[in-house]
């Protein structure tokens, strides 16, 4: 698939998507 | 950093890298701030233990950052 959004971007105070995908 | 060891154990895998995050990103916003989020996001791939010793150690925590900076100028 496209890797163009990658890496996950964190922001503080916002909870942290980059785990949905494990 | 002794409130996120003692407290890290009882959370959750998400709860885990969501407090490991908020400790980088503030550090590694230091120095690079256009591209902390990134940055932080790429670090929070690896796994905790050696987020922890990111967190002790600001020489380590720096030589991460670098290698994140040189594969997100390459990507």
């Amino acid at each position: 698939g496209s890797s163009i959004n990658w890496p996950p971007e964190f922001h503080p105070g916002v909870p942290w998507k980059g785990l949905q995908n494990i | 950093l002794e409130t996120l060891t003692s407290t890290l154990p009882s959370a959750s895998p998400q709860e885990q890298k969501q407090m490991l995050g908020e400790r980088l990103f503030s550090l590694i916003q230091a120095v690079q701030p256009t591209l902390a989020g990134k940055i932080t996001g790429m670090l929070l791939e690896i796994n905790n233990s050696e987020l922890l010793r990111m967190l002790e150690s600001p020489e380590f925590l720096l030589s991460k950052v670098d290698e994140a900076v040189a594969v997100l100028q390459a990507h």
